[in-house]
């Protein structure tokens, strides 16, 4: 089935 | 000293119902721009963004900035206590535990003030890099929550796919399949009611439906949300709120392993 990546895998800490 | 008064004071209040099913605390950043927010789900799925810019304020006072977390469900039992139609007037001092909510009724014979504590949270802010979106839909709010609110009914998770043909919405289940098609459509009366698809390419991404339907909380702010869809790249969708700002919701895609 699809995975479920959290946000922080396409925005990064600043 | 902080000290923001909205004649309009609903707003608050339909940002607060739009936003706390999916956030718990969040430490809300003060400054001359505006009033914001950012913040993830427990899970760090989705993201919400919110902005209120200065100048839509009645009167606003940031003397230095400020970040004040709160727990959003004691905020919005105590704006529950605001009637509709009342002025809110939130106020802080620099470095108190405290903050203010000062509720005014329209003939201003009635005035509530509310004092909750404020709380430290460890929040990561994220960066939002400027994306190019391969489709843009804007379509009814009302129309968009529906839409969720349906196909939740038969599915866990959307394909939205935007082609030539428009967009579509696609789930499946136990009991089968469904798939709802909105085309463009602007020969309305009204702009509100029209759908408006931009397609720079053909998009097709798979979301929770439990996460869109919890967007569609915010759906009182706007007649019109905003769908903004990229390969690869979390959605956006986004609810202008008139002459102040937005709140935008982004939320990863499912990935196929």
């Amino acid at each position: 089935g699809a995975k479920q990546p959290t946000i922080t895998r396409f925005f990064s800490k600043v | 000293m902080l000290e923001l008064r909205l004649v309009q004071g609903s707003l608050f209040k339909k940002v607060l119902d739009g936003i706390k099913d999916l956030v718990n605390d969040a430490n809300f950043d003060c400054s001359s721009t505006g009033f914001s927010l950012q913040a993830m789900d427990s899970s760090h799925v989705a993201l919400v963004a919110l902005l209120l810019r200065s100048e839509g304020f009645e009167h606003y006072r940031c003397d230095r900035n400020i970040s004040m977390g709160m727990n959003l469900s004691n905020m919005a039992k105590m704006f529950k206590c605001a009637g509709n139609d009342d002025i809110i007037t939130i106020k802080a001092d620099d470095g108190g535990d405290t903050v203010t909510f000062m509720f005014e009724s329209p003939t201003q014979d009635k005035i509530s003030d509310f004092e909750m504590k404020l709380m430290s949270i460890d929040s990561e802010h994220l960066g939002i890099p400027e994306a190019e979106y391969h489709a843009i839909v804007k379509m009814p709010s009302s129309e968009f929550a529906r839409i969720c609110r349906d196909l939740s009914t038969i599915g866990d998770t959307v394909v939205i796919s935007v082609s030539k043909e428009g967009v579509k919405f696609t789930t499946k289940g136990d009991i089968g399949i469904a798939n709802i098609v909105c085309r463009q459509n602007t020969s309305v009366d009204k702009p509100e009611e029209a759908t408006v698809i931009e397609m720079n390419e053909p998009v097709s991404l798979t979301f929770a439906l439990r996460y869109m339907n919890s967007f569609t909380k915010a759906t009182p702010l706007s007649n019109i949300v905003t769908i903004s869809l990229s390969n690869e790249l979390p959605v956006v969708v986004e609810y202008k709120i008139a002459e102040m700002g937005y709140v935008r919701f982004y939320l990863a895609p499912k990935i196929e392993e």
